[in-house]
């Protein structure tokens, strides 16, 4: 899986809890009956297109340097 | 345009706000100030007005918070997440929640209340975060300065809400510069440590050989005392500085520093007359340390070794550059080339036979 390329877990759970905070990983994980690689691999793909990065679906050192910004949360609309 | 799932609107267009508490970092008129301005952003571009209560709650609430405050959306601290805001609706919604352990300011250190507030108020309106890395409402804080101007992706997504402002005259916003559209303009070109810069309003975009595409960022990420819209830029390689110059005032800069002293007027610090008020382009020729400053039709020489002006400037452009016979826009050199721009084309002009040997459009540099 590309996200543990680098080696680096501490990489891994950045990128994680940045996914679940801001692109509802958890929940698809929950709602999507595909493994949790692929999701997290495609909204890599969607934070990096949004962020004007080159889209690999990778937690690449760009990818992790803008996950480390400071940001605003919008929270989901469920209740 | 990408707006919050469900696309959810208020069906008024007059809404109530009301602040519940306060930071510790600002005195409240600041902090009221700093709304109501922001309020204002959105308020000059659609029909939408806005009215403070005091004894009720309003329709979007604005309160700070630490740590876990009860809507499943904890704050995390200082940095990282600094505020975020429920989309339109009763009770919560539109309420803007903000990270109570930021160092919420009113000028461009981190993090400045109203530029957070203007996008919080995005959301509050209905607005997802854009992709448009000019916009108000791109995700990241990205820098603060006292010249906002809300982006034309920001009044076009408000807009299809919410439609326009009834005012007579209708607002138009900054926009984000594309690399590759053939018609872009530049306020000023530089080298840079090897690379070439590219400045256009609050952006520039960066050229290295290593990277296949151009870079697209705001000037604040590198620089963030240095104004946008410049007017002119130059790099003296030899003492490791790029000069920057808008209106009469220049900026000197060393890696991702403004050195010390600077701004300072052109006049005081290299010797131009006052009549001269500002510097349409600039290069400085590496081998000679010759530094080529043009205004209008005009060109000024100045040493950079010697620090002086040299005599007998200014002189017209066409008769020393043959070829480059309009207004010189930006200018840069890159091996025994000059790159005159003027509009959205380039002349190379050879050094070594002193003339213009190619001329074409100026995204070549973007690989498009």
């Amino acid at each position: 899986f590309p996200v543990f390329q680098d080696g680096l877990r501490q990489n891994v759970e950045t990128a994680w809890k940045y996914l679940e905070k801001y692109y509802n990983l958890g929940k698809d994980l929950q709602a999507k009956n595909v493994t949790s690689k692929e999701v997290m691999a495609e909204k890599l793909r969607q934070m990096q297109q949004l962020f004007g990065l080159k889209v690999t679906g990778n937690s690449d050192p760009e990818t992790l340097r803008a996950m480390s910004k400071p940001r605003c949360g919008v929270p989901d609309v469920a209740p | 345009y990408a707006i919050t799932y469900n696309n959810p609107r208020w069906t008024k267009t007059h809404l109530t706000y009301s602040i519940l508490n306060y930071t510790p970092y600002l005195p409240r008129a600041v902090v009221e100030n700093a709304i109501e301005r922001a309020f204002k952003v959105w308020s000059d571009v659609t029909p939408l007005t806005f009215e403070r209560v005091f004894e009720e709650e309003g329709d979007i609430v604005f309160s700070f918070h630490r740590g876990d405050h009860g809507d499943n959306n904890p704050f995390d601290g200082p940095n990282y997440g600094l505020a975020h805001t429920f989309p339109p609706g009763p009770r919560l919604g539109g309420d803007v929640h903000y990270d109570l352990d930021e160092t919420w300011t009113d000028n461009s250190e981190n993090f400045n209340l109203f530029y957070v507030t203007a996008h919080e108020l995005g959301h509050s309106l209905g607005l997802t975060h854009s992709r448009d890395i000019g916009a108000l409402m791109f995700p990241s804080y990205t820098w603060y300065t006292e010249d906002f101007v809300l982006n034309q992706d920001d009044i076009n997504r408000i807009q299809a809400l919410y439609g326009p402002s009834p005012n007579p005259i209708q607002p138009t916003g900054a926009t984000t510069p594309h690399p590759c559209d053939s018609h872009l303009t530049f306020d000023a070109i530089t080298t840079f440590r090897g690379e070439v810069m590219f400045f256009k309003g609050r952006f520039y975009i960066r050229v290295n050989n290593f990277m296949p595409e151009a870079e697209l960022n705001l000037i604040g990420i590198l620089w963030p005392n240095l104004p946008g819209k410049l007017d002119a830029a130059y790099e003296v390689s030899m003492i490791d500085q790029v000069r920057y110059f808008k209106g009469n005032k220049v900026w000197a800069v060393r890696e991702q520093s403004v050195l010390r002293g600077f701004p300072r007027d052109i006049h005081s610090f290299f010797g131009f007359p006052s009549n001269v008020t500002h510097i349409d382009a600039a290069v400085s020729e590496e081998e000679t340390g010759k530094t080529y400053f043009f205004v209008d039709h005009m060109y000024w020489r100045y040493d950079e070794n010697t620090r002086s002006m040299d005599s007998g400037y200014p002189r017209l452009t066409a008769e020393d550059f043959p070829g480059i016979n309009d207004k010189v826009d930006d200018v840069f050199q890159k091996g025994e080339n000059f790159y005159f721009f003027h509009q959205s084309v380039q002349h190379r002009f050879n050094l070594r036979i002193r003339r213009v040997d190619d001329s074409r459009d100026s995204s070549t540099w973007f690989n498009c």
